[in-house]
C-alpha cells in the first residue's frame, strides 16, 4: 500500500515542473514557473501530508494562499494534469476553468490543451468557455442556446476544422 | 477510445430526446448564461454514475425536465446515454485479454482475425459501447450497456476497462471548483494520491 | 429589535425587485426578471430566516442552488445593491465580480454600476475586472503592473473622460 | 463624500511609498494575474480596520512587503492611508450635528460661515480627512485620524459618520465571494439584515 502510494507520488511528482513550466511559459518568461511536490512522511505517507508549492515565473517561494486568483488557477491546472498523466482517462471535462485568467494565460491555457488533446495517444477534452480566444482553439463547438417558446435549451454543432486555423 | 455522442432525453433543461455530437478531440461547449452548458456536463457526469447532490439536484427527480414546480408533478422519464468509440487498437486491448489463454502467435493471429469478424457481425461492425442511465418516475435509477441492464458494479467495471474511473473523478472539474483544487490541503492531497493508486 | 429589524427589512424588500429588473432588462427582454425577499416568521424576525429568490428573464421559479453560475451572480449583485439602498456607504469596491457573466450580462452590469456611481447623490464605484468591455464603461482607469526588476506593483492612472465615450 | 487617493507604504506586494489616485466616481482597477489588484483592494478594506485573515495573510507581518522569505525578517513598517474629500454638503452635515443647540436660522447661517472660516483656517482649506493604519515591525497595528493616533474605536465612530460601517461590510466584494452571497441560507440572511438594522 505504501509502495503503490509512493509510486502514484514519484511518477505525478516528476511531471508536475514541466506541465506548470509548460502552462506558464511566455515571451516574457521562456523557461516558465517552478513547482514541486513533497511528502511530509516519506515511509507512512498516510500519515503525512502532500506539500504542493507553485512559483510563477520571476517569483519568490510563497505560501499557496498569497498567490492571486489567477495564479491559484495556472497552479490548479498543472496538478490536475499532472496527475492525470499517472491514471490517464480518456476525456476531461471542464466547466468555465479559464474564469479568473487574463487574456495572455487565457490563449496559454488554450494551447496547452489543443496540444494534450490532438495527436497521437492524446486525451479528448471538452471545454465549457465564455472566452472568444479560448474556444477559437477548438476543434469543434457546441453552442447551447435556450429556446424561449419551448422553454428549454438546445444545441447546434459546428466543425471548426474546416475553417484555416486561426494564428 | 473516445467520447463519441451524448443522448438526452428529458434531462435538466434538455425537454424530449437531443443527441449531441459529434465530440471531436477538442471541442469548446459556449453558449450565454443559464443556456444549458454546466447541465451538458451534469448529464455527462450523471451516465458515469455521478451522484445528484453533486449536479445541483436534491433528489434525482430535479435531474427530469419540468417546465415549472407544478410541471415535475408530470412524471415523465429521463435518460441519458454516452456513446463512446473505440480505437483500433482499443479493440486490441479489449481482445488481449481473452487472448492470453490461446496458441503460439500466428495462431494468435488468426484467430484475433476471425474473432474480429465475428464480433462485427454479431454487432454490426460495432466498434463503440453504449453507456446508459435512466431515471424512472419513481425516482429510481437504473443503468444499461449496449441497452441491457447491469449492476452499478458491472456498470464501473466496464467503465474502468476504458480508463474512466468515477471514483477518482480527477478528470471532471465542475463549475468554480478550479481555485479550491489548489489550495487543498496536505491532508487532502494525500487522500487523492490515496485513491489514485 | 424586531421593529428595526422590520424596517431594514422592508425597504430592502422593496427594492429588490426594481434592481433586480434593472439588471436583468435587455432588447430581448424589456420588463426583466422578478426577485423577492420572504421572512419566515414575520413578528419574531431572528427566529426565523429570510429567503431570497430570483427568476431570471422568462424563466419559472426554481430553488437558487438549480440557477446556473451567471444568473446566480446577476441576483448576488441585485441583492447587494437593494441592501445598500438602506445603509449607504459612500463607495464600493467590488473584485472581479463579472467573471460568471457572458458578454451581454457583463454590459448591462457595467451600464447599472455607472447609472449608480454618477449623477448626484451616486455611490462612488471601485472596481476590478480583467474584460475590457466592462471597463471601457469606466470614468478612469487604474492599470497595475508588476515591475520584474523592483520585484513590486507599480500603477499607472488614465482618465477616460478626455477620450469621447464608447456606445 | 468620496475616496480621493490612496498611499502605500511598503504594503503587500507594493514597495516604498507609492500614491494610488485619484479616484473618481467610478474607477476601474485592470491589468494582468498577479500583478497586485487584490491588493490594491487588500490595502483598502486594512485602513478600514478589516483583519488580517480576511487578506490573505495569517498574521500582520505577511502584509509588509518582502521580497522573499528571507527578506521578511528585514522588519520593514508598512502603513496605508485613505484620503476622504467632504462634498461641501458633507460638512452641512458634520456642521448641522454641532448647530443644534445655536439660536434663530439667521444667526445660525452666521455662525455657519464663522464656524467654517475659522475651521478652514484651522485645518488649511481643509476639506479631507485622512485615515491612517501602520504596521509596526513588532507587529502592532496603530490607527491614526490626521496623523494623530487614535483608539480602534475613535477610528470606527469618526468612519461611521461618514457612513462607513465596517462591521456590516457590504460595500467590499472580495475575489470569489459574490456567488456565495446569492447561496446564503436564510439563516445566514436574517444575521446580515440584522447588522444591518
Ligand atoms: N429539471 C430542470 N428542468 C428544466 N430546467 C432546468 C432544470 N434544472 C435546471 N434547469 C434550468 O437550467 C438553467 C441553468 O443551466 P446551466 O447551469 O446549464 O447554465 P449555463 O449555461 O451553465 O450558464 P452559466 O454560463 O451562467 O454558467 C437554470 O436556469 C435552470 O432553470
Ligand atoms: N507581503 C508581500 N510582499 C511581496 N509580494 C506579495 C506580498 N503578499 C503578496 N504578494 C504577491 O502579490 C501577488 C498577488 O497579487 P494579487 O492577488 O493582488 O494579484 P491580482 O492582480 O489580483 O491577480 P488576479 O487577476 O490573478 O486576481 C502574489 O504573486 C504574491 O506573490
Ligand atoms: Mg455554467
Ligand atoms: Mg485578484
Amino acid at each position: 500500500r505504501g509502495a503503490r502510494f509512493r509510486g502514484a507520488f514519484e511518477h505525478v511528482e516528476k511531471r508536475i515542473s514541466e506541465t506548470y513550466r509548460e502552462l506558464t511559459k511566455g515571451s516574457a518568461h521562456p523557461t516558465g514557473g517552478q513547482a514541486f511536490l513533497t511528502l511530509e512522511n516519506y515511509d507512512e505517507p498516510f500519515l503525512g501530508g502532500v506539500n504542493f508549492t507553485a512559483m510563477p515565473p520571476s517569483k519568490r517561494y510563497r505560501e499557496m494562499e498569497m498567490l492571486s486568483g489567477g495564479e491559484k488557477t495556472i497552479a490548479a491546472l498543472a496538478l490536475l494534469f499532472a496527475i492525470h498523466s499517472y491514471r490517464a482517462s480518456p476525456f476531461f471535462v471542464l466547466d468555465e476553468v479559464d474564469a479568473a485568467l487574463d487574456k495572455s494565460n487565457v490563449e496559454k491555457m488554450a494551447r496547452f490543451v489543443r496540444s494534450k488533446s490532438l495527436g497521437k495517444g492524446g486525451t479528448q477534452s471538452i471545454v465549457i468557455s465564455l472566452k472568444d480566444n479560448f474556444y477559437d482553439k477548438a476543434e469543434s463547438l457546441v453552442g447551447v442556446s435556450r429556446d424561449q417558446r419551448e422553454a428549454c435549451s438546445k444545441v447546434l454543432t459546428f466543425d471548426l476544422t474546416q475553417f484555416a486555423e486561426t494564428a | 477510445g473516445h467520447l463519441s455522442r451524448i443522448e438526452l432525453e428529458n434531462f435538466k433543461s434538455y425537454k424530449g430526446k437531443q443527441i449531441i455530437g459529434p465530440f471531436k478531440k477538442f471541442t469548446s461547449i459556449i453558449g450565454p448564461n443559464g443556456s444549458g452548458k454546466s447541465n451538458l456536463m451534469d448529464a455527462i457526469s450523471f451516465v458515469l454514475g455521478v451522484q445528484s447532490a453533486q449536479l445541483r439536484g436534491s433528489t434525482l427527480r430535479d435531474l427530469v425536465y419540468a417546465y415549472d414546480v407544478q410541471d415535475s408533478k408530470e412524471k415523465r422519464n429521463a435518460s441519458v446515454s454516452l456513446v463512446y468509440v473505440l480505437n483500433t487498437n482499443d479493440e486490441e486491448e479489449e481482445e488481449e485479454e481473452e487472448d492470453e489463454s490461446e496458441g503460439r502467435d500466428g495462431d494468435k493471429e488468426n484467430s484475433k482475425k476471425k474473432k474480429r469478424q465475428k464480433r462485427g457481425e454479431e454487432e454490426g461492425e460495432k466498434n463503440e459501447v453504449r453507456f446508459s442511465r435512466t431515471i424512472s418516475n419513481s425516482g429510481a435509477s437504473d443503468y444499461k450497456i449496449d441497452n441491457k441492464t447491469v449492476t452499478f458494479e458491472e456498470y464501473a467495471e466496464k467503465l474502468k476497462q476504458f480508463g474512466i474511473l468515477v471514483k477518482a473523478r480527477n478528470f471532471l472539474v465542475f463549475q468554480g471548483d478550479i481555485e479550491a483544487v489548489a489550495q487543498k490541503s496536505p491532508k487532502d492531497l494525500t487522500q487523492l494520491f490515496e485513491q489514485l493508486s
